[in-house]
């Protein structure tokens, strides 16, 4: 009775973000705001520590350069479509 | 602030906007009402104006969509991203997309508005006291037609005060059925269906079909959200069904068991082992209002500011008393200038009614139109009338019994009680309606100047004065004017030419002819057949500066003399100048 319930996590069916894992979020979110270039990004130009930076720095954030449990946090939070960094 | 590339900003100042579809979370006064604040954010600091269009292409094209739902930037579920709007130009610029995988709110939870009832259309009170027990949702309970309710008040056991939830039993919205509820069970593809439905469509909206045979009629609607509706997940619109097994362990309330993110869910069938039906728990909801005002200032010019306070920081943060801050200001005046004229008057001290001088008479209950009281009738409320309070102030008055124009001066009735218009910010009274017109009753439903003969028409239910100076005529029954006993009450009129007044009632209309004092044939008409883009259910509708009126709540569709919606505002802001 005293041990841990084990989580188990399911995927939903319908739910869009079902098989992102952490460093897709991540990639996804700095892409899809334009901190992060898709071509930069596949042929490494761009670092994902600079384009977190980047994020940090517009956000207002501690600029750490890596992805902190504040920068994660803020990832997470409900927001607007349009990107804050204009291509 | 921010602007985009190159200064993008529109070329003029009269901007207008067309909202193309409705969210199932609100009913669609308030998402309309939510949408003309949030442009008055924006219009408040700057020169521009902007006007509501019904039809063809306007500068900002408001729309609700899901995940796919036509340009190339997909909605992704409820959560994350909610909105996005682009910037001013030809075509898709300008206009503003809602993820309707939210769930829009006003920021506070469900909003909830009722329907027929005695509330005249309140919104829900949550929680209520039904048979001293506390409820926080509508229900059921009392009923036997599965038709839900709530309490507009704390108290239903004291007040009484009642009105029925959204349901697709007692309305849809869209389509092309003019509102009409579904008809279970209907035929879709020669298949049966039971509930509302999102077969048959891509873009994960419920539906049903408003006769028995949608393959044979095409008649369909789409179906409200109720306020236990799950958000989202594969079961979009249904409610929680507890208990649930999930992992074979029973679950007899929303859980974030199985999620990494810890949002609430719950299953809509008794085992999500077995039917994998589930959706996310309703929870506060993102506001649509303040959505609505950072989308509306990317469709002026506005980039994202970087300042948090800012409207247009990018992430959503719920403020109560939102008030627009300097950044977004600076940023919005540098695209098109300040307001001109003068600031906006401070606030007054807010008079203080003594307690010997209560005025308002209580007004009568609207008559319900089809479902009943929950449990017991609620009593007429008494009628009575007292001194008059000379700081009686009309724009205290949420809804006007009705308006007219006479004599060049707009007259506002409101329970044995009128003011007088003459210009803006000029408004005298209250006045007693008996002490100018003794003959007629507190309540007038309509009131007109027959421009011709100059006499003033009164009508009140079914029945209705003329006053000509201090004669009058009446009352007399409607059915003197050829009206049949299916109209309960004339609830406006319009002069159309020298003798002729147009009379509305119902979603119809008649033209009567002021000399012979009768309705021309080939009348009722639909008022649609000739007023487009006006509410079929204007509980007011008079003739003012030459335009038409059409009031609905607190608003106004103003109509010109092309019969072209031009204009549609708040009563209080707009006519009466209220602060």
């Amino acid at each position: 009775l005293c041990a841990p319930m084990k989580t188990v996590f399911v995927n939903f069916p319908g739910d869009v973000l079902k098989n992102l894992t952490e460093e897709d979020l991540v990639n996804d979110y700095l892409e899809r705001y334009g901190y992060l270039n898709s071509k930069a990004r596949n042929t490494k130009q761009m670092s994902l520590s600079k384009a977190l930076t980047k994020m940090q720095r517009y956000l207002g954030l501690e600029e750490t350069g890596q992805l902190d449990e504040e920068t994660l946090n803020v990832m997470k939070q409900p927001r607007c479509g349009v990107p804050d960094v204009q291509n | 602030y921010q602007t985009f590339s190159g200064d993008l900003k529109w070329d003029h100042n009269d901007i207008t906007y067309r909202i193309l579809n409705y969210s199932p979370d609100m009913d669609s006064s308030i998402i309309d009402d939510a949408f003309a604040r949030a442009f008055k954010v924006w219009s408040d600091v700057t020169p521009l104006t902007f006007t509501r269009l019904y039809q063809g292409e306007a500068d900002i094209m408001v729309s609700f969509g899901k995940k796919d739902h036509g340009d190339p930037y997909p909605f992704d579920g409820k959560d994350g991203l909610l909105a996005h709007a682009y910037p001013p130009g030809e075509g898709i610029q300008g206009d503003a997309h809602f993820d309707d995988d939210e769930f829009w709110t006003l920021g506070k939870g469900a909003v909830v508005k009722t329907y027929y009832g005695n509330a005249e259309g309140a919104m829900c009170h949550f929680p209520y006291t039904f048979n001293g027990k506390s409820y926080s949702t509508c229900t059921t309970e009392g009923r036997d037609d599965q038709l839900p309710w709530c309490a507009t008040t704390a108290d239903f056991d004291k007040d009484k005060k009642y009105g029925f939830c959204p349901s697709e039993l007692l309305y849809t919205y869209g389509g092309n059925s003019n509102g009409d509820k579904c008809v279970f069970p209907f035929v879709f593809l020669g298949e049966t269906y039971n509930k509302c439905t999102t077969e048959g469509r891509t873009d994960g909206y419920r539906w049903c079909a408003t006769t028995s045979n949608f393959d044979k009629d095409m008649k369909y609607g789409f179906c409200p959200n109720q306020d236990t509706a799950v958000i989202g997940g594969n079961s979009e619109g249904e409610p929680c069904e507890f208990p649930f097994t999930f992992l074979g362990k029973k679950y007899n309330s929303c859980t974030s068991e199985g999620r990494s993110d810890q949002k609430l869910w719950c299953a809509t069938t008794g085992n999500y082992d077995k039917d994998q039906k589930w959706g996310f728990c309703p929870d506060q909801g993102y506001s649509l209002f303040l959505v609505a005002a950072h989308e509306f200032g990317h469709a002026l010019g506005l980039d994202h500011s970087n300042i948090h306070d800012a409207l247009m920081y990018p992430m959503y943060v719920y403020l109560e008393d939102f008030k627009l801050d300097k950044d977004d200001i600076d940023g919005i005046q540098y695209l098109y200038g300040p307001k001109p004229g003068p600031g906006p008057t401070p606030p007054q001290p807010s008079k203080t009614t003594s307690s010997t001088s209560t005025t308002i008479t209580t007004p009568n209950p609207r008559t319900p139109k089809t479902p009943d009281t929950p449990t017991a009738s609620p009593s007429t409320p008494e009628t009575t009338t007292q001194s008059i309070d000379p700081s009686l102030n009309p724009c205290q008055i949420p809804i006007f019994d009705t308006m007219s124009e006479i004599m060049g001066e707009l007259h506002l009735f409101k329970d044995g009680l009128y003011w007088k218009l003459k210009a803006k910010s000029n408004i005298k009274g209250p006045y007693r309606i008996q002490e100018t017109w003794p003959a007629l009753p507190n309540v007038i439903d309509t009131a007109f100047e027959d421009l011709l003969t100059k006499k003033m028409y009164f009508f009140s239910g079914r029945r209705f004065w003329v006053y000509h100076g201090d004669q009058v005529l009446g009352p007399r029954g409607i059915e003197k004017l050829g009206l049949g006993n299916d109209v309960e009450k004339i609830e406006g009129a319009i002069q159309r030419g020298k003798g002729k007044v147009l009379l509305f009632s119902g979603g119809k209309y008649w033209r009567m002819d002021t000399k012979t004092q009768l309705t021309d044939k080939g009348y009722p008409r639909d008022i649609d057949d000739m007023f487009g883009g006006v509410p079929l259910d204007a509980h007011d509708i008079f003739l003012y500066n030459g335009s038409y009126y059409f009031c609905q709540q607190s608003y106004y569709w103003r109509m010109n003399n092309r019969l072209q919606v031009d204009r549609v505002g708040y009563i209080k802001y707009d006519i009466l100048n209220c602060p």
